[in-house]
């Protein structure tokens, strides 16, 4: 899966997903990408949100949604991505998902849930700070 | 601010940020740049968890899902279970701009697109149809039924539904399955 979000020099956010879904999916199965909230989610007046991941359990949380709140509430981008992964952990301490959270000034960060055999996170940025678009990484919480 | 614009996006799907980047640094909208961006995975068949030819189901076939929304106004479009059409960021942009929904699914949403103008083709590559023929031999292993017989961890189907029941071994079904296969 993709999960993308872009702002442009106005702070016009919008965000976007697209994927082929999970390996031997039961036929008709629609996972979390093309739910608004859950796996993207986007709002002018805070910033956007994208996750990845088992998206049969992080539907359940709208974690998109709720790391945009976060940061509407004057979180730091990657405490919101943190955040909202912690409360799907609450249920699920071992799944699979990450998230990258953008507020509408630019900062940016992301997280993830550890889990055997992913133990980091890697996204990329482009943006006038950097040369060409970058490839970040975060360890897993 | 000096750090806008700025496109981030999930893993190290490079180009996809390069082409919503130059999008936008040509003028194009941050919708046309979410658009091109992931267009740019469904081509690439990103980790070949986006676009086709990729994640079969237990048909075989490989479904799409995709969503664009727009921050300013909150308006989405958005696809779900698309068959036959790769372009699935690009319908989602259609269902957005050409309809007052949100989301279309299935066949239906085929449909749709080929109202629009989208071209349908199979998605099924060589690739999917390895995947899908692995996944046969391995007696349908790793497999999401549970609460059926036959026992979904030693064999494939067709499945009927047994009580219910929460065993461990779900949980363990979960690890095995490949961490390429994600949403």
């Amino acid at each position: 899966t993709i999960g993308m979000i872009v702002i442009d020099k106005n702070g016009n956010v919008a965000a976007g997903t697209s994927t082929n879904g999970a390996n031997h999916k039961i036929h008709g199965r629609v996972g979390d990408s093309p739910i608004v909230g859950a796996g993207a989610y986007a709002d002018s007046t805070a910033g956007g949100a994208a996750a990845t991941g088992d998206g049969d359990i992080m539907m359940r949380f709208l974690p998109s949604y709720q790391a945009v709140e976060y940061m509407r509430m004057g979180l730091d981008p990657t405490i919101s991505c943190q955040k909202a992964v912690t409360r799907i952990q609450v249920y699920y301490p071992k799944f699979f998902g990450a998230l990258v959270c953008v507020n509408r000034t630019g900062s940016y960060g992301a997280a993830c849930s550890k889990t055997p055999g992913f133990n980091q996170f890697h996204f990329m940025v482009q943006s006038p700070a950097l040369n060409e678009a970058s490839e970040h990484m975060v360890d897993c919480i | 601010s000096a750090l806008l614009p700025l496109v981030i996006n999930t893993w190290s799907f490079n180009t996809a940020t390069q082409r919503a980047w130059s999008t936008l640094q040509s003028g194009g909208s941050v919708l046309d740049a979410v658009e091109k961006g992931c267009a740019q995975c469904e081509v690439d068949q990103c980790d070949g968890s986006v676009g086709y030819g990729g994640s079969p189901d237990e048909h075989g076939e490989t479904s799409l899902d995709a969503m664009i929304m727009n921050g300013n106004t909150m308006e989405v479009g958005a696809v779900a279970d698309l068959r036959r059409i790769k372009s699935a960021i690009s319908v989602a942009r259609a269902v957005m701009e050409h309809t007052r929904h949100t989301l279309l699914v299935g066949e239906s949403a085929s449909m749709f697109s080929q109202n629009m103008g989208f071209l349908s083709e199979d998605l099924t590559t060589n690739n999917s149809l390895s995947i899908h023929a692995k996944w046969l031999a391995n007696n349908c292993q790793p497999n999401f039924r549970k609460s059926v017989f036959p026992d979904p961890e030693t064999s494939c189907g067709p499945y009927k539904p047994t009580e219910r029941r929460q065993s461990k071994k779900l949980k363990n079904l979960k690890q095995r399955i490949n961490y390429r296969s994600h949403d």
